[in-house]
This record gives structure tokens, sequence and C-alpha cells, in this order.
């Protein structure tokens, strides 16, 4: 079997994607196998591992709409042990389109089912909401992994978050458990840094990863060349910090 | 009359909040009557003016579902020429709850007309998706400011945005304008950043502010005393930049 771990948090741009692009690319390269799902109408994690949406046979929409098998959407990256299910932005009007269905918050469950004996590891990269594709991915998910800017307004949102994640796991998925928190985007010389750690630990208490990421430009830069940033630049600290936090998962995370 | 102007971009973490607070506040603090209306579930907006969203009467998805007038939701800040109508995290639910209704899209435009002869400007801060909340605001608004994030994804959802934009004017909102693109995070010591604004201007053109609003820590923390920056820390480089920006808006802005 897999572990499939969904990573969301509904404030935006606290490092949702660079953290499923960069510990996925981390496993990979640690040899596991990974398929990463991109679940965003945005298409950063798909962009971000150097696939071209334009130039795919088919999209996670489609997949969701039942129109072709998950398999038929799955690209290959620059890791061979690290596989991309591209998303579209015609997923944006996937909640109005799903709405008659009684099942809609399993779609992507049903659909990732054949593909749980094929990867260690499948990931889910959450859009900035707490909308239908969330809920999908939470529905489908073994676990979840929630970043965590260290800014003031990351913190406005974890309520609310953890909130969602209960009543999931209590009316769609009884075994979706918290993976834990990533602290991302630490920049260590400002006050306010110190004191939402403090509170984070506060929240998600042992459940907090001991790896923080520091704010690195080579993180934000590797994109740009379609790379995960242990192939853009692996001396980074960027790329040691998603090494190491790769390192912590596996001890973490029981094996499936 | 009043200019309306909806703060919007689907991708997370850009400034939106941080703009429309400052943007607000310094119209504010330059004698000009404002109104801030917090579309985002999150709430940032309503607490970074220090407004306690767990203490109000009545919250911006009651106005939506006609529960309440705009007018019983509007609250006072520490600014006397500044107002703000709280959200609520109700607001997630609300594109199911408004989906049966025909005119969903026009809910914030009709509860807002009875205002508009009250305030010079109404900005509407939009959340992180293309969704029911952020079409309600670009069909409520006489135009669109877009915060660009100096970063490579910050630029991939530009196109998405800007045809979204361009649907709701064909469809539901014909005077609807581009106000411009405010750059935001800049951080004049990378290379990725000057290659962005490259592109921002290509895609924007004439339409870029010309006031770039650098990285400044005072911008993150002055939420968390539940101010904006000029009321927290008027000498630094982010209450430079957004009274800069408010003077720069003022002259290119038509009064309504
Ligand atoms: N540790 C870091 N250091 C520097 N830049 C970072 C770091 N992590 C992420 N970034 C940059 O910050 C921006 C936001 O990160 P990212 O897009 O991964 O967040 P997100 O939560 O996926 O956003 P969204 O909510 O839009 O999906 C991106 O431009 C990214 O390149
Ligand atoms: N110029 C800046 N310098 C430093 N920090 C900033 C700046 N602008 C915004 N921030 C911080 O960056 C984070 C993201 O900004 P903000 O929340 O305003 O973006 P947003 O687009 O409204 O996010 P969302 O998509 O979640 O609504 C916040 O923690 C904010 O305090
Ligand atoms: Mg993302
Ligand atoms: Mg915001």
């Amino acid at each position: 079997g897999s572990r499939v771990i969904a990573i969301a948090n509904q404030k935006g741009g606290v490092g949702k994607t660079t953290s499923a692009v960069n510990l996925a690319a981390c496993l990979a390269v640690l040899e596991h196998s990974v398929l990463l799902v991109d679940c965003d109408p945005q298409g950063n994690a798909t962009s971000g591992l150097g696939v071209d949406r334009d130039a795919v046979p088919r999209t996670l929409d489609e997949v969701l709409l039942r129109e072709a098998p998950l398999l038929d959407a799955v690209r290959p990256t620059a890791l061979p042990a690290l596989k991309v299910v591209p998303s579209s932005p015609n997923l944006n009007g996937i909640e109005v389109e799903l709405l008659p269905a009684e099942d809609r918050a399993f779609r992507l469950r049903e659909a990732l089912a054949p593909l749980r004996g094929g990867y260690e590891y499948i990931f889910l990269d959450c859009p900035p909401s707490l909308g239908i594709l969330t809920v999908n991915a939470l529905t489908a998910a073994d676990s979840v992994l929630v970043p965590v800017q260290c800014e003031y307004f990351a913190l406005e949102g974890l309520g609310q978050l953890l909130r969602t994640i209960e009543l999931v796991r209590l009316e769609l998925n009884p075994a979706l458990e918290l993976e834990g928190a990533i602290l991302t985007m630490y920049d260590g010389r400002t006050r306010l840094a110190q004191e939402v750690i403090r509170q984070v630990r506060g929240h998600f208490r042992e459940r907090v990863f001991r790896t923080v990421v520091p704010r690195n430009v080579r993180l934000s830069e590797a994109p740009s060349f379609g790379k995960p940033v242990i192939l853009h630049d692996i001396k980074s600290p960027g790329a040691a910090a998603y090494l190491a936090l790769a390192r912590e998962f596996l001890r973490r995370s029981p094996r499936a």
C-alpha cells in the first residue's frame, strides 16, 4: 500500500506547493517512489516540476469528472522515482460541476484507489481554500501536513483548518490523522517569527516538525527553472532544509 | 457617489490584505472617507484593523444571504475616516448556499448600492480563489487592483485572473476596469525580482503602479497589533510605500 498525505492550509502563500514539490523530490532522491497530485487550479506544483500542463493528455479535472482514469494523467519528472498528476484551470469550476453528485467528496479517493499499491507516498497539493478540492484531498488522505508561515496572519486560520480536518474525520474519513505542522519561511532576525513559533507549538504541540524551513531565495528561484531545489542548487539552505525534513518525515511516518 | 475597487488575485499570499488595509488607512489619513469590506472567510482585513469579528453584531455572510443590510455590519476603526465590514468563517460555505440563487453574483453589488453615496472609496478584499466571493466583488466593483508578488509562481496566475476579469466584464459588469497592478514584497537583492517586474510590465504595461512596495517586516508585524502600518510605525519603509501608493492612486483614479 501507500501512504496518502494531503498538504493543506487555506491561508495563501504559506509554502504548500514549495513543501509538496521539495518534500516529494527529496523522498524520490532518497529512492522512495512518490506521486504528487496537483489539486490546485493554479498549477504551481505542475510547473514547479517542469511539466507543461498545456501539453499533457489528461488533467485532474477530467479524472474527478470520471472522464479518464488517474493512471492516464500520470506524467514523469526529472527524477525517475517521482511522478506528477497535472492540474488545469478547469478545476476552478469543479465545485459547481460536482455539486449535484452525492459522492462529490469521494472522487479523488476513488480515483487514487487503483494506484495506491504503485507508490510508497502520494502527496496532494491543495489550493488556498476549504472548498471541494481540499475536502476531496482530506477525504482521500491518511494524514495531513500543514505548512505554517512564520507570520501573524498565518496563525489566524489554524483554528478554522483544524476544525475542518475534524469535520472531515467525523463525516467523510475517520482514518484521517494530523501528520504535523511544518514551519516555513523562517527569518530568525524578526521577533515576530519567534512569537509565531511559540504559538504554533501551542496549537500543534509535539506534532510540529523539528526541521524549520528558512526563507531562502533559491527556493523561490527553482520553480522558474521547473526544478525542485535539490536539482537547482543542492548546496543551498533551502535544499538542506527539505532534505532534513524528508529524513525527519521518514523517521516519524509509519510505512503503509 | 463612490468608487468601488476590488483587490483581487487568486494566488495566495501576494499582499492583497496588506494592500487593502494599508491603502485604505493611508487614504483615510489623507482625509478621504473609506469603507473596507472583508470578503475573505479568513478575516485578515478585519483583524488587521483591530476588529474582533466574534464581537460584532453582523458579518458579511449575513448580508449576502439578505439577513441584514450592509449598514448594520459597518464597524469603526482607529481611524475616523475608515470603516470596515467584517467577514466570518461562515463565508466558506456561501458558494453552496448561494448556488440556487439566479442573482448570486450580484448580492454584494445590491448590498453596497445604498452605501455608495456615503464613502469616497470602497475597497473589497478578496480571498485567494476565483469562486463566488471574488466574482461578487468583481461584479460590484468599478475597477480591480491586482497585487503581484515579485515571485515566479505569482506570474503564472496572471493570465487566468485577466481572463476571469474579462469574463465578468462581458457577462456581469460591463463597467469593470483594470485599476492596475501593484508590485509587492520587492527584494531588490534578487535577480528573480527584476525578471518578474519585467514580465509584469509586459502584461500590464502602463497600468503598473510606479510605487513598488518593498519587503518590510513592519508590514507583517502591524497586524499582530491590529493596526495599519502607519499607526504601527509611520517611519518604516512599508508605511512610506503605502503613503506613496495612496498619493499615486489619488492622482490616477478619477473621483466618482
Ligand atoms: N522558504 C522559502 N523561502 C523563500 N521563498 C519561499 C519559501 N517557501 C516558499 N517561497 C516562495 O513564496 C511564495 C509562496 O509559496 P508557495 O507558492 O509554495 O505557497 P502556497 O501555500 O502553495 O501558495 P498558494 O496558497 O497560492 O497555493 C512562492 O513564490 C514561493 O516560491
Ligand atoms: N511588503 C511586505 N513585506 C513584508 N511582509 C509582507 C508584505 N506584504 C505582505 N506581507 C506579509 O506576507 C503575508 C502575506 O500577505 P497578505 O496576507 O496580505 O497576502 P494575501 O494576498 O492577502 O493572502 P491570502 O491569499 O491568504 O488572502 C502576510 O503575513 C503579510 O503580513
Ligand atoms: Mg500552492
Ligand atoms: Mg488576504
